[in-house]
Formats: C-alpha cells, structure tokens, sequence
C-alpha cells in the first residue's frame, strides 16, 4: 500500500520554483551563458524564450566543446555565438500533476527535469537530489 | 520484507569499474584536466594519485573559476596550475561492501561516490542513475 501511495503522490511539493532557477535567453551570446553557469556553479541550466517556455537546456560542455579547435579553446568565439544554436533541444519535460513513479522514471537519465503548467509556461525544475531525498525518508520508515 | 531486501542489498553489482572510469592524477596540469573533462563529456571526475588511491574530484566549474579574472577567462594560466590546486578534496568514499542504504543517502548531495577497497585502492564509482535504476526496478515490482 504504501509503495502505491509513493508511486501516485504529486510531484508540486518537490518543484524548485522558477525565480530560484538559473536561467539563459535563446538570444543570449555564448559568453553570458558561461558566464551564468560558472558563477551559479551548475552544470545545466534551462534556457526560455521571450513568452518564459522553456525551449531546451544548456551545458558549460556543450559551450566548450563548441569552441575547441585544433590546438586551443577559441574563446573569441563566444560572443559571436548565440545560446540557441548550441543549446540541447531533446529534454524531458512533465507537467504540474505528473506523479512521482513519471518523475522517477525520467530523472534515471536527466540530472534535472523542467515543470511546466497547462499553459506549456515554466513552473520549475525537479532534481535528482529531490527525489532521492523523498526515497529515502519513504524508505527509511 | 522487500524494504529490508533493497537497503540490505550490497552494492558490488552497481559500481562502474574503474578501468571505465575517466579521471586524472594530482600533479596533471590543469589544461590536459580540462581537455579530458571536455572530451569525455563528464560534469565531474575523480583525481587519483600514483599509488591509485582517489584524493578528490575536478570539475569543468572549478578549473574555469579559478582563471576567471576581473574581465575574462584567463587560459593562458591553465598550463601553470595542477589539478591538486584546485580540486574538490572533501568528497564521498564508501568500502565495497557498503549497503545500498548507505549508498542511497550519501547519493542524496553527490552526482557519483567513490569505491574503495579494503586496502583503499581505488575499485570504481557509483552513480545517482544507478541508484536510480535499481530503485526503479524495486518499486516497480
Ligand atoms: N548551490 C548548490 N547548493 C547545494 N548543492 C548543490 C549546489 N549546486 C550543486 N549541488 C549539488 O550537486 C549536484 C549536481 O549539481 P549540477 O550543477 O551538476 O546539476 C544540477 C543543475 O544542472 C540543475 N539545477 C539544480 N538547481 C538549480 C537551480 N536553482 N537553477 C538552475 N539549475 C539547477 O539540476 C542539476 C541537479 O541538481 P541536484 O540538486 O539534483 O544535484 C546537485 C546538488 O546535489
Ligand atoms: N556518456 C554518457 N552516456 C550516457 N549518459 C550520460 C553520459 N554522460 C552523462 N550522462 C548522463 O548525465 C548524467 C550527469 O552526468 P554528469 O557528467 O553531470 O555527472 C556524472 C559524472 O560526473 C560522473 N561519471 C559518470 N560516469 C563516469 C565515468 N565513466 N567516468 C568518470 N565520471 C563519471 O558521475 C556523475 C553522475 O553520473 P550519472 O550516470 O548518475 O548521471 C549522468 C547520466 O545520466
């Protein structure tokens, strides 16, 4: 009984709420959103257009790979390269009633996983470390 | 009983072997680190010495932030600095017989932990998507 109670709770309580999320603009030139990542300290941060949807992630490794030549890492580059042309576009996405047995699911291959409402409008992000902290209070009863 | 069975499980079968494990020594200068993290595509690896015993972890995030300067990346001085300068020395190990309980709540604040054996030599990493997985597998049943 209680697994099922788990598996079909909501997921609202764990939401990291949207103004708490790092975030970058698909405009945004390659050297702010490093700049962003390095001082926040995260690896993947959600990058929204201008009607605040969430259009994909993005990586300090997709932005260094993006850059390294033959023989050097061509930060010249940076500022002439937009978010969007480098960006992740493939990431998982649930909506506000998602269950947590979906949650678990998808965050097994995705550190982090972006909430969005009805309206397809960013609500928050969900993470690992959540979800592992709510298996382990449930198993620890 | 099946509570029992997970959190009493020992972690052998999950850990990722070392041989498969990308990481680096402590006196590697802080540009072949950086290479390595870029080309493997790993937020984060472990720093072994040359006994093969793990002294900490380096991330993308800590080599950039220690050459960001008052107006820009400073690369030039990644040659100059080892990767013992800068890493992460405060992180997770766990012996191989470790159970999965304890696996689970070291999980909770780190992406991967360090296996160690009883000699501590390094024997490999555990992952959150590992943990994840099992979990997955168990709550499904
Ligand atoms: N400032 C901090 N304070 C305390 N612990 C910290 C921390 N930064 C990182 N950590 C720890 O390191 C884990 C990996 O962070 P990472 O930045 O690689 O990966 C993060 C990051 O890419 C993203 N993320 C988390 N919080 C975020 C936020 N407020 N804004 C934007 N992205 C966020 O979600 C991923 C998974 O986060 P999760 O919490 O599961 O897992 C985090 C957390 O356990
Ligand atoms: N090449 C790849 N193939 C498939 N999926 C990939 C992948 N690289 C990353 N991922 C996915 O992204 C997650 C976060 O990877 P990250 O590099 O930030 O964080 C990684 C990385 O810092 C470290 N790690 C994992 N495998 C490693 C390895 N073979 N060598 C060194 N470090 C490793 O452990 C952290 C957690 O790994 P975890 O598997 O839980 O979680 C991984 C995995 O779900």
């Amino acid at each position: 009984l209680k697994h099922r109670q788990l598996m079909t709770e909501e997921i609202s309580d764990l939401i990291i709420s949207h103004e708490k999320v790092a975030h970058v603009q698909l405009q945004n030139p390659l050297d702010h959103a490093l700049l962003i990542l390095i001082k926040s300290g995260y690896t993947a941060i959600p990058v929204l257009d201008k009607d605040y949807r969430v259009q994909g992630q993005i990586s300090k490794n997709e932005i260094l790979d993006s850059i390294l030549g033959l023989e050097r890492l061509e930060m010249e580059r940076l500022h002439d390269i937009t978010v969007e042309s480098v960006m992740n576009k493939r990431i998982p996405r649930l909506k506000t009633d998602a269950t947590f047995a979906k949650a678990l699911t998808t965050s097994i291959n995705h550190p982090f996983i972006c909430i969005e409402n009805e309206e397809a409008a960013f609500v928050g992000i969900l993470t690992r470390s959540s979800i592992l902290a709510l298996i382990h209070h449930y198993l620890q009863q």
